[in-house]
């Protein structure tokens, strides 16, 4: 599991923040749905840093959006 | 259609390049 932290992200280039929190997010969509990790990530990623920041501190938020997600993929790959 | 590639995919260990403005 990738540990990461929000003074972590705070010392990193925009760039940077966005590689951290995508390792981060696969390492725990993997778990919950190991086919489409790398597609979720890839939306997730779409969203502002901010609120990925957010997302890290609230895994409620998180699941909603990794919901949110599959619900976008599944409707677009229809 | 360009949807086809849409969204890019995530792979731990590679650069992200899906978004490089941002």
């Amino acid at each position: 599991k990738v540990s990461l932290t929000a003074s972590m992200l705070a010392s990193a280039s925009p760039q940077a923040q966005k590689q951290m929190l995508g390792e981060w997010l696969f390492s725990l969509i993997q778990t919950m749905h190991p086919a489409l990790a790398g597609k979720i990530t890839g939306m997730l990623l779409e969203i502002d840093t901010l609120e990925l920041r957010h997302m890290l501190e609230s895994p409620e938020c998180l699941h909603t959006k990794v919901d949110e997600a599959i619900a976008v993929l599944q409707a677009h790959q229809a | 259609s360009s949807s086809v590639n849409w969204p890019p995919e995530f792979r731990p260990g590679e650069p992200w390049k899906g978004y490089p403005n941002i």
